[in-house]
């Protein structure tokens, strides 16, 4: 039975795609068989993953309103064990189509569901709000991952995060966990990032990974290629440390 | 007559709200009459100019729903002439509340236009989305500026974003006006960085801003302390740099 993980923060910009593309290519890499889903209409998950935006007809979109099936949109990527469930631009569009639908916040839910026995991890990255699209992939998840940035504009949504992860608990799905907080883009030279990642850990305890992803610009090039950053280039900082988060999250999933 | 722009990028954190609160800073700073308007419900803005969130009674949330007056909810800042309408999280339910709402994306068009006379410059900080309220203040404005953080995905997403200004000029605004491309984060030390602001001085050439906004820890550390950075270390880089594009702002509204 697959693990369903919504990689998710509001706050914009905090390393949500990143995460996702290269934890699930780590734990591809690892014989592990793992699907993305791209729920953010800037498709970036899909592009970081060599599919050209252009070339998607199925996507997110089509399967959420119901015009098409998962086995139709899912394709293979540069990785064996790795697919991808793409986005479309159109996925805008859902936000405002899905409201006014019966079990609005089910939609995602009714669709991974029957996915959960082909893959060992499903990780959903979601867009930069707290609207309906993440709320459905809160909904769909076992847990939720969220990649903090250490600054101080990301430390202040924390909480507005951790309230809505609270109702969505409370209300549309009652065994969400918390699978971690990652702390990202970390800059040793920057006493702020210090500063974020004591007040953190103190806070947070255990629910923190030990890993840290240090700021790294292989991080930051590799999509420009199309590729995980582990096919770009595996011995960098930023590759070691994903390759070193998939451990963790495999061995925290073992001590459960 | 004060000009209305509308600060965008449906990527996440690109630098929208560091340049809406340093930029509009700058601006007062030279005796501007300036008003920011927090459009994100992540109200980094209102506490990026000093302004506890839990302190928000009323906000743009109130004011597009019609339960208050914009005079009820504008506060001064730490600048005489530069004034806020705060944020607060309930924002984030206005783009479902407005969806059925007649005429829904001239809400804030509405609110803003009798604030036009009191002010030189009116900036809208934007939330990571093309959503209702993202279109909304599209509509409002005379202008878009448009924050580009030198990476790859804020690249890729850049073209999504100008086919929805396309449309809102068509539909909704037709004289709305690109202010420039502003390219921020940039750090000389990467090739990509590089690559970008040779691939979008190519092909936007005069719509781009000649300043460049350098990455800047002196930026990201004073939202910390509520204040625009030109109150926090006016002699770093990065005050300079906002300093400088006010300048060019100013300069080529003399030349229009
Ligand atoms: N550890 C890192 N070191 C350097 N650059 C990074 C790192 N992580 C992410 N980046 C870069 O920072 C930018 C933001 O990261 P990313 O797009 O993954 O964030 P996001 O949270 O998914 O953004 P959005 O909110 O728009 O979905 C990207 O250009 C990415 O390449
Ligand atoms: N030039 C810069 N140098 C260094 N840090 C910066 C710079 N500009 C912005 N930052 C920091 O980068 C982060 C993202 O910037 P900011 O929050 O302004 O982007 P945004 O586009 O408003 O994000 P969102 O999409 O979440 O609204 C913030 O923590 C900010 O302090
Ligand atoms: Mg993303
Ligand atoms: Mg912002």
């Amino acid at each position: 039975m697959g693990r369903i993980i919504a990689v998710c923060n509001q706050k914009g910009g905090v390393g949500k795609t990143t995460t996702t593309v290269n934890l699930a290519a780590s734990l591809a890499a690892g014989e592990k068989r793992v699907l993305v889903i791209d729920l953010d209409p800037q498709a970036n998950a899909t592009s970081g993953l060599g599919v050209q935006k252009g070339s998607v007809q199925l996507g997110t979109y089509q399967a959420l309103l119901g015009d098409a099936q998962p086995a139709q949109c899912i394709v293979r990527t540069a990785l064996d064990t790795l697919h991808l469930f793409p986005a479309t631009a159109d996925l805008t569009a859902a936000e405002v189509e899905l409201v006014s639908e019966l079990a609005r916040e089910m939609r995602l839910k009714r669709m991974v569901e029957p996915l959960r026995n082909h893959y060992d991890y499903i990780f959903i990255d979601c867009p930069p709000s707290l609207g309906l699209l993440t709320v459905n992939a809160l909904t769909a998840a076992d847990s939720v991952l969220i990649p903090l940035q250490c600054e101080y504009f990301a430390l202040e949504g924390l909480s507005q995060l951790i309230n809505t992860i609270e109702l969505v608990r409370s209300s549309l799905n009652t065994t969400l966990d918390l699978e971690g907080i990652l702390l990202t883009m970390f800059d040793p030279r920057n006493n702020l990032a210090h500063q974020v990642v004591d007040d953190v850990r103190g806070h947070f305890e255990k629910k923190v990974f030990s890993t840290v992803i240090p700021r790294n610009v292989r991080l930051s090039e590799s999509p420009s290629f199309g590729k995980p950053v582990l096919l770009y280039d595996i011995a960098s900082r930023g590759s070691q440390a994903y390759l070193q988060l998939a451990d963790e999250v495999l061995a925290r999933r073992e001590q459960a």
